[in-house]
């Protein structure tokens, strides 16, 4: 099973638009995937029509079944959408809180990694997405992931945050004592302004070990694709925000091969 | 004294760069202005060259100060930037610890209004840079404000995301016992794209009570002015996205003398 968690602490870089799109595409080759909404502000959950204020079950559950010392088991809170091979374990607002209530308790930064051993025989695919905060909610995502993806925003301010984000995985990677192989997805890239290609540039100097050498341009279709509600791909295929992310898969899908 | 709190728990809206251009709009007239950067991924305080990992003393130590019982002060935490009447209380990743640690302890929303109180004869103008994220961060935020500014991209996701941030809004003056003054600002405004106008237009239809009725568009020149260190204002008067945010402080400035 493929577990992709795609964080970054900066906001508003396209984690959820990676999620999504890399969650359909694989989607609509067969393949059975999972979405989890790992951000309380469940801008994944809306996206699919669920209302993350409603307190319906989801990830919170999950939380609160093990600080009970139960096992946490998501079959009855997954939830269908109204996509092929497409389901969602939705969020909900009420984990803002779980920092503040579970933060330093034993074992709460493994709470997905359980959930998700238990489903491996169901999805192929899993994407993780992550609020834009170091917190619990992070830490469970890249203590269950088997590989990261960190969209980078291609302009200075975003390129500043992503040493913090590397920080932040070598931390974890030493507290977990395991490796996270991790790629830097070059997004929102306008080619008109200049700022944007010498923050590309940057990024091949400073980054090449683990940056993809593609770039997801700029496409104002995933604005009307959010708008109607529709995973982009459902709506377009030579969408050029689409092409790239079909590039971005096939990478990733080669190279997962290879290990 | 104008505290002004600029939050939003959707990331990627233009938050920090809100709180950096009317700060530097208010500091051009020559008003002494502090910009307080309560993001533990720190946009602002590296915007103006400083270090979040660095560990230096900021808004932390303010924590800090309060959980030993001390009252905090900031008088040796501000730090001057190479512009004129415009200093800055700097954040630092440490900061992603405190709803674990202090999350439940008492007073600990009160950090920054105590802080504040006793600067009120050094400063004319506070922008306080909230994280994308519902904490004891943006409590204290919204306890010491005088008004709330939330930045709200014009776009499907976005204004999905805006109902939560007023809904928490609700949840915040109705345990505080005070009224929160609150104006949302159209951002990102893009007039090429259908999705944008339509987005447009629906927040005028459902919140047209606290709309600011202009917009801020899309200016690559702000990208520019991020990658030089320099907030837009300093570059250039003419810029598009400046004369956006000139409008917008008028609006605050007339509708606040009316108060
Ligand atoms: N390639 C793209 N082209 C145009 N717009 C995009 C693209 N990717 C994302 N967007 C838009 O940019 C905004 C931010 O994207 P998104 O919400 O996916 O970011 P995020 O990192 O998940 O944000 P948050 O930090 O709030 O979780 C959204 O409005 C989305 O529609
Ligand atoms: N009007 C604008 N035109 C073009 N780009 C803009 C505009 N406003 C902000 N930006 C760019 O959009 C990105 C997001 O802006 P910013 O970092 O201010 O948002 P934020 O809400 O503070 O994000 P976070 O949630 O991470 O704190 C930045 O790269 C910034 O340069
Ligand atoms: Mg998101
Ligand atoms: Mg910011």
């Amino acid at each position: 099973m493929r577990i992709w968690a795609i964080a970054n602490q900066k906001g508003g870089v396209g984690k959820t638009t990676t999620a999504i799109t890399l969650g359909a595409l694989l989607s609509l080759e067969g393949e059975d995937t999972l979405l989890v909404d790992l951000d309380p502000h469940g801008s994944l959950t809306s996206y699919f029509g669920f209302d993350p204020e409603s307190g319906a079950d989801g990830v919170y559950t999950l939380f609160r079944q093990m600080a009970a010392g139960q096992r946490p088991s998501a079959k009855e809170l997954i939830r269908p959408t109204s996509f092929a091979h497409l389901q969602v374990l939705t969020a909900s607002t009420a984990m803002a809180t779980l920092d503040r209530q579970l933060g330093t308790r034993e074992g709460m930064g493994l709470v997905l990694k359980r959930t998700l051993q238990s489903l491996s025989a169901e999805y192929r695919n899993v994407m993780v997405d992550c609020p834009p905060m170091l917190g619990v909610l992070m830490v469970n995502a890249l203590a269950a992931c088997n590989r990261l993806l960190i969209p980078v925003q291609t302009e200075f301010l975003a390129l500043k945050g992503l040493d913090r984000m590397l920080h932040t995985l070598k931390m974890i990677q030493r507290s977990r004592q395991i490796p996270i192989d991790h790629l830097i997805v070059p997004t929102l890239f306008d080619r008109h302004t200049e700022a944007s290609a010498q923050s590309l540039q940057r990024l091949h100097e400073h980054y090449h070990e683990n940056l993809w050498d593609g770039v997801i341009p700029v496409d104002a279709k995933f604005r009307e694709a959010s708008m109607a509600g529709l995973p982009l791909p459902m709506m377009s295929d030579t969408a050029r925000g689409i092409q790239a992310y079909r590039a971005l898969l096939e990478f990733l899908l080669d190279s997962t091969r290879k290990t």
